[in-house]
């Protein structure tokens, strides 16, 4: 519980009302997306410790990400990995029907559910790709998800056809290489 | 060259000669109208030779009472369909663009709207102010409603205010309202309905007319304590590109309720996902 302290803190301070207003100085918005991003890494952290514990001790490293850039159309996992799993969380109090988006970066994926039943997944192009940063995924994975109210359901990708080039160069979104003045 | 029609298994769209939205009809329930989406932006005041109150972080005071429209003519319309969704990629300029989408069994439609950069005059720039307009013949008689805070619907009135006499000295910002979840505007028959991603400012300011503010850029000072210009950019130090969505939808008004409350909490609670690698041990992970 206390390891999400700086989840907890980020997420009070961000409700206040000149962070949820914008009428902040831009220094300042840069403060709350830093703190919001740290939040994140303790979040990630608890997140693996508890699959740690269910699994035994047999995942032990920080195997299990988020894709905090989704809006942008990137996702280091899906661009690392050719075949992956994602676990699709329900926050509603009713159950879900919907079609989840994951930006993808290969041209062809048999997508399965839990039981390893295939599901009817669709690859359509990401649009507007000469607005967007040069590492976002030239494609978008939709996949239809069933989930319990409060649950979750994962689903199995498995990609061929290897499209985006790790060699081209990235751009790097500041807030995740701005270092503090000081540690205070 | 002509007019298009694009339908899933619920909805069809109407889109004219110009690539503009012209027209929504519900498969399932019958229920249909003229619609007309559309970007336009309004400019803010502050730029020279203006001296008196700026348009900025707290104030939002427009040169004039009418937008202006982004570009006339036509605009690049791309369909994609899938057995899952379509999309409808339509492009405005190189900083408006938007994704219309219609998904398998959902009887709304998603508006997927990406704006910014939002440009900059070299010299004595003006500030922009950026919306998205629904436009219906529904006989809305001046009324409007915006949720409080995602829970009750508050009416509306344009022009009007019942806690002080009312001034028309700002007619377009003295109508916008907070729209937290949602906004809608009905008459006897037919609701329009737009739910909201995130909080926006809102109002109807001609009858079957929805407005929403998604984005703007201020070059001054408002003179309330920022003492910066609302000129946020990120990380390529350029304005900001803010992409958000709507979710729209035509019904009865005796069932609008019922739908706009759980369509609110679907779009609050998106599935929150998280990524594995494969490995040999998938069996655990299973």
């Amino acid at each position: 519980r206390n390891n999400l302290n700086v989840f907890r803190s980020a997420l009070a301070l961000l409700q206040h009302h000149d962070a949820v207003t914008g009428t902040a100085k831009q220094l300042v918005t840069f403060d709350y997306t830093k703190r919001l991003s740290m939040g994140w890494d303790d979040g990630e952290i608890v997140l693996n410790n508890a699959l740690s514990k269910l699994s035994d001790n047999k995942f032990n490293a920080t195997i299990c990400k988020l894709c905090r850039l989704m809006n942008e159309s990137i996702c280091e996992s899906t661009s690392r990995m050719s075949s992956f799993a994602v676990i699709v969380f329900n926050p509603d109090s009713h159950p879900k029907s919907s079609v989840i988006r994951i930006p993808y970066y290969r041209l062809a994926a048999e997508v399965t559910d839990f039981t390893g039943k295939l599901l009817d997944s669709q690859l359509s192009k990401t649009p507007f790709t000469s607005l967007i940063k040069i590492d976002a995924s030239p494609y978008q994975l939709s996949v239809p998800v069933q989930i319990p109210a409060l649950g979750y359901t994962t689903i199995y990708v498995n990609g061929s056809g290897e499209v985006y080039s790790k060699n081209r160069g990235k751009q790097r979104n500041s807030w995740k290489t701005l270092k503090p003045e000081n540690n205070e | 060259m002509k007019s298009t029609k694009i339908s899933s298994d619920c909805i069809e769209l109407l889109f004219d000669r110009h690539g503009y939205l012209k027209a929504i009809k519900n498969l399932k329930t019958g229920i249909q109208t003229p619609l007309r989406q559309e970007f336009l932006y309004y400019e803010g005041t502050g730029s020279w030779p203006f001296t008196g109150q700026a348009s900025g972080a707290y104030i939002f005071r427009p040169t004039e009472a009418n937008p202006k429209p982004l570009k006339p003519g036509s605009i690049f319309l791309q369909v994609e369909k899938g057995p899952l969704v379509i999309n409808i990629l339509q492009v405005y300029s190189p900083w408006i663009s938007q994704v219309i989408r219609l998904y398998k069994g959902k009887e709304y439609v998603e508006f997927e709207w990406m704006v910014g950069p939002i440009p900059k005059e070299q010299n004595n720039p003006i500030t922009k102010e950026i919306i998205t307009r629904y436009s219906t013949n529904i006989a809305s008689n001046g009324t409007f409603y915006t949720d409080s805070n995602g829970r009750q619907m508050m009416k509306r009135r344009r022009d009007y205010s019942a806690s002080y006499i009312y001034m028309d000295t700002e007619p377009v910002s003295a109508n916008y309202y907070p729209v937290n979840s949602r906004i809608f505007v009905k008459d006897s028959e037919l609701q329009l309905t737009v739910l909201t991603d995130r909080s926006e400012g809102g109002t109807s300011l001609n009858d079957g007319q929805i407005e929403l503010m998604i984005h703007r850029r201020a070059f001054y000072d408002d003179g309330y304590g920022v003492e910066e210009p609302l000129d946020e950019y990120g990380d390529n130090k350029q304005g900001l590109i803010a992409s958000g969505k709507h979710w729209l939808f035509v019904s009865n008004t005796k069932q609008a309720a019922s739908i706009h409350r759980s369509l609110a909490f679907e779009m609050l609670y998106q599935p929150i996902l998280t990524f594995f690698p494969i490995i040999k041990q998938d069996e655990i992970l299973k």
